[in-house]
């Protein structure tokens, strides 16, 4: 069995889908038979790669996850895509606790064949990141170097902490990215030296510098390497990928 | 009675908080009396006036909203603070339209004393959202020149006619704002020409450009305008609310 890997942030635009995106691509890369797994109902990460949102997911009307599961072009990465009706199953998840273990069974009952998955969540502490968070090994959190990303760590780890002694005991801290880093602004820096000073290893030592390639690959519905892999952006993403391999 | 104006976007990370915070603190400046109401259970645009969030959200346990409004020490300039116990709010309000009613109805019996109403939301369209939305008069939405922001657009308007047919029908479109606007790049100038050709008149003139003081103002706890009045992003958004304004 490989490793579920979630990528999860409450605060908005920091990079989850992209890392997870790209992630997912490198590992493929690499030989690693890798899922993405869709769950936001902005299914930003479908699109990504180019497929389109299905009308109702897997997860919400119990259908074997293998039936749903489409190929993306690329070898080795297939990808379990989103559906706007999510709505659902977020008032499903909030609604009440079993249905959410139910949901994190039926996904964790399919994913045996792959080496790596990767599962992307929307900007929320609500059911489908508490869903993502009770079927994963490891959760890694995309951070931007900026004051309110900061601010939102601290809730973010509370609740991760919630799910390691409620939920899923296996579940690990799989690290802290900073993402869309410009090193000759003063608050980049300052941002860095403090969540270094208090997360310490957790924080990977491989930073995504902001790069425009990686805004402008999504719209051609392909991961980073197959876009631009000269870019900065696809070099870091490597660079992560060999770094996330290494921590198992 | 004033006018309410919702921030929204599921979208995440697009600039609702600075969005609401920068325009708040405008219309104060010109003499309206203005209260930012924060619904967003991060809590960044109360931080981003130095206060802290409560322990229990008014609209929780429906006090009274003139107990619970702080001053900000801004002319002209309250906010009613945001919670961390929003997650009961969401799941309250995703529980039955019933209870979104009810606090959308206590809300809007505190606001006729404001000129000017300005409500922050979360990265979704799950019920703090739709119950700030059945509370106004106008939703501005803004957006980054970026290939996902437009996608989510779609969703967001079809939310907004649903609210405007069944809970509020006063509600308008307030208009698209273009942000983190970098007019060097391809992608932003393409997005640009998209959504105007699209959207049209409803896109405002003003762009707010991407300025590091924006990120930077948020950790000294108060506006731009106050941070930095001289800088692009305080002249942006002084701009717009006079664009705001002007469209009464
Ligand atoms: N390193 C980077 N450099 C430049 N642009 C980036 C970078 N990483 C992501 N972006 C762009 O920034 C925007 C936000 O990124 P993304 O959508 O991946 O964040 P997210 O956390 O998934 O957002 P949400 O909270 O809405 O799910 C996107 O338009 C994306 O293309
Ligand atoms: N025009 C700008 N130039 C530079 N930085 C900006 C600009 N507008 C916002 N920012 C910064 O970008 C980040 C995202 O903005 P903000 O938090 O306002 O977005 P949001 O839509 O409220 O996010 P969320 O979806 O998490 O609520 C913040 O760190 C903010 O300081
Ligand atoms: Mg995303
Ligand atoms: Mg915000």
């Amino acid at each position: 069995m490989g490793r579920v890997l979630t990528i999860a942030n409450q605060k908005g635009g920091v990079g989850k889908t992209t890392t997870a995106v790209s992630l997912a691509a490198g590992c493929a890369l690499g030989g690693q038979k890798t899922l993405l797994v869709d769950l936001d109902p902005q299914c930003n990460a479908t699109s990504a790669v180019g497929l389109a949102p299905v009308q109702r997911h897997p997860l919400v009307d119990a259908r074997p996850i293998r039936e749903a599961v489409q190929q993306t072009g690329i070898e080795h990465l297939e990808v379990l895509p989103g559906s706007q009706s999510f709505r659902d199953v977020d008032a499903l998840a909030t609604a009440a606790d079993t249905e959410s273990m139910r949901v994190a069974e039926h996904l964790a009952a399919s994913l045996s064949v792959y080496d790596m998955v990767l599962v992307d969540c929307p900007p929320s502490l609500g059911g489908l990141t508490r869903t993502a968070l009770a079927t994963s090994d490891e959760v890694l959190m995309p951070i931007q170097c900026e004051y309110f990303a900061m601010e939102g760590l601290t809730q973010m780890i509370e609740v991760i902490r919630q799910v390691m002694t409620t939920d899923n005991a296996r579940l690990e801290f799989g690290g802290i990215l900073l993402t869309m880093y410009e090193s000759e602004l003063d608050l980049t820096r300052e941002i860095d030296r403090e969540v270094r000073e208090f997360f310490g290893d957790v924080v990977f030592t491989t930073v995504v510098p902001r790069d425009v390639a990686l805004a402008e690959a999504p719209s051609h519905g392909v991961p980073i390497m197959n876009y631009a892999p000269r870019s900065q952006g696809a070099r870091a993403y490597i660079e992560l990928c060999l770094e996330v391999l290494d921590r198992v």
